[in-house]
């Protein structure tokens, strides 16, 4: 763990008043290291150490307090200040259906984050319409579909057609069933796939979402802040949902994405079950970053 | 690679090299190695082609597979290929890719859908096979995946099938019931079918960054994985982490997903690959 790597580092600390420049630079290497082993972008990394660094030189070493333990406590907070503020709320609208729209990569989770919200906010005595706009993905209708059925939350599917046409008479749907939350499943898609990226944006014009979140695998490398950040280009993004939080992945795509972005990740999945979604919290999301 | 042509090998190029390759996923420890490998034969030098050509051998030496993206194959009887992976990496899509392109060798192709807890998992496989002109067994939604396993043997020895292809359901590594789950699919086959699984190939998201390590490895103890399949190598990840999976667990990558389609299956290209993580 962090602590312990530091400890190796900076054992030599003891004997000082402050932490110096000189005496710090080994722990913050092991710092940058841990950061880059945890998946974090390696821009968004030197970024971050250079804040830190600031941070920790001429800090006091509380006598109390083992120099490794409040070199961590430093990258800990600022990790945390970066990771927040948490909003797990959705902003309703209070004229007509509220429109949610889930976008991202292919596999990162968009269809069963979909139902996990759904689920969600019928318990919160919302009235959900699942919408199938992914005409592409083999049986990706009829995953929707028994999700939907597994819930008993209503789905809108059209099995040809035009992904913004379903989006559009899926909203129509609900306003027709007084249905007060639409919840819109798109398909997978690269974000260097600029006629898909244009569907995209095709919808958001012609459905005007009132929130559009990207839904990112926690397991992503290096690549997060390119897909995150065409995204928030082209749609200017509302939320991050980060999938796939259960495994020991350590998540670093999360700081990469915010950084990026600025956009806050409101929920994170926790499992494959519908009720396996909590709201974001950034400390447990650092300390399992930091490993 | 080429802005790199005509500058000095000192810290800051070195740190520059160091950058490309931790943001194509190489990871911190394979690339100290190589950074320390260039550092010590071209220090203080002016970097040009033979350091480019290096660098570009390093990697290739690491993934280079004598045996190719040859599958093994069954001396008599079905050849089995077990395919598996973390939630979304892209197995039924690889799947269906392979069975196109086994198909062309004029063999007989049949699918297992293991997958009998994802929502509509069978009825994706069961669009594929339809697609690819081949047979495919499943069992009913919640069924053991083992039975299905069973089954799809049965099946395969009883029709003189040429390979057995079986899918099954995404899963994270962590899964400890889950992992003995699949190793229950793996002796089944493995008990019906003499010397199979003949390959047992992992799936591998190339989006994905140094957790594929462990993927690599918990899926290797649990089922003997004998291979990768890097997908979506189509968008912008350079998929460095199957470097430091040679490396470590010597698992060689057989084929990389380069699409969404039947016919975006390539075979593994080592200096193809090598050319794109340094560009
Ligand atoms: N362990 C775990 N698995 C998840 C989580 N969210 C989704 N999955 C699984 O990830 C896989 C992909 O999920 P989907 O919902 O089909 O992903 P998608 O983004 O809709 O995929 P495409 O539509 O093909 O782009 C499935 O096996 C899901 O069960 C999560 O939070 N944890
Ligand atoms: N761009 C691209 N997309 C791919 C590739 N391979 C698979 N996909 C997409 O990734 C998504 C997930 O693929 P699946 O085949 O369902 O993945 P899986 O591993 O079987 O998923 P689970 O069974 O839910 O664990 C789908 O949208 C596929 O079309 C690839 O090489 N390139
Ligand atoms: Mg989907
Ligand atoms: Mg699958």
């Amino acid at each position: 763990d962090m602590q312990k790597r530091l400890a190796g580092a900076i054992g030599r600390f003891r004997a000082r008043g402050i932490l110096t420049e000189a005496n710090i630079q080994d722990g913050l290497k092991e710092v940058r290291d841990a950061l880059l082993e945890a998946d974090v972008n390696f821009q968004v990394v030197q970024e971050f150490m250079a804040e830190v660094g600031k941070k920790a030189v001429g800090a006091q070493l509380i006598r109390s307090v083992r120099p490794e333990q409040q070199i961590v406590k430093i990258v800990h907070d600022e990790l945390v200040n970066l990771m927040g503020p948490v909003d797990p709320t959705i902003r309703f609208s209070n004229s007509g259906p509220t429109v949610l729209m889930l976008c991202g990569l292919q596999g990162s989770g968009k269809t069963t984050t979909c139902g996990k919200l759904a689920r969600l906010l019928a318990a919160q005595g919302r009235k959900p319409l699942l919408v199938a706009a992914d005409l592409q993905r083999p049986a990706a209708v009829e995953q929707l579909r028994l999700i939907g059925n597994q819930l008993g939350v209503p789905v809108y599917t059209e099995e040809k057609g035009d992904p913004v046409a379903v989006c559009q008479n899926g909203v129509a749907e609900a306003n027709r069933r007084n249905l007060d939350t639409v919840i819109l499943d798109t398909a997978g898609r690269l974000h260097v796939d600029d006629e898909l990226m244009n569907e995209l944006t095709r919808i958001e014009k012609k459905v005007k979402p009132h929130q559009v979140y990207f839904v990112c695998d926690a397991l992503t490398g290096q690549d997060a802040v390119s897909s995150a950040g065409v995204f928030n280009e082209a749609l200017e993004l509302d939320g991050v949902i980060l999938t796939k939080l259960d495994g020991d992945a350590r998540g670093g795509a999360a700081l990469s994405v915010k950084k990026v972005t600025g956009v806050p990740i409101k929920f994170v999945g926790k499992g494959e079950k519908l009720d396996k979604i909590e709201s974001f919290d950034p400390e447990r999301m650092v300390g399992q970053m930091l490993g | 690679v080429r802005s790199w042509f005509g500058r000095k090998v000192d810290a800051s190029f070195l740190e520059d090299l160091e950058a490309r390759l931790i943001q194509a996923d190489v990871g911190v420890a394979a690339t100290g190695r190589i950074v320390a490998r260039v550092q010590e034969s071209f220090a203080d030098k002016t970097a040009g082609e033979d350091l480019v050509e290096f660098v570009r051998n390093e990697l290739k030496a690491l993934l280079d597979d004598p045996r190719k993206s040859t599958l093994a194959e069954a001396e008599t009887g079905p050849t089995v290929y077990l395919i598996a992976g973390v939630n979304g990496s892209g197995k039924t899509t690889s799947i269906a890719k392979l069975s196109q392109r086994l198909k062309e060798g004029n063999r007989t192709i049949l699918l297992a859908a293991c997958d009998t807890f994802r929502a509509a998992a069978s009825d994706q496989l069961e669009i594929w096979a339809g697609r690819a002109g081949v047979d495919l067994v499943k069992g009913s939604p919640g069924a053991d995946p083992a039975s299905v396993a069973h089954d799809a043997c049965d099946r395969a020895l009883a029709r003189k099938i040429d390979v057995l292809i079986v899918d099954t359901a995404g899963r994270l590594h962590t899964q400890q019931h889950l992992m003995r789950e699949l190793e229950k699919v793996r002796n089944v086959i493995s008990r019906k079918i003499p010397g199979s699984p003949h390959e047992v190939l992992l799936v591998l998201d190339a989006t994905n960054g140094q957790n594929a390590i462990r993927q690599a490895e918990i899926f290797t103890k649990s089922i003997g994985c004998t291979g990768v399949i890097l997908t979506k190598l189509d968008g912008t990840a350079k998929g460095g982490i199957v470097v430091s999976i040679r490396q470590t667990i010597g698992l060689p990558v057989k084929f990389v997903g380069v699409g969404e389609g039947i016919d975006d299956l390539q075979p593994f290209d080592p200096s193809a690959f090598v050319d794109s993580l340094l560009e």
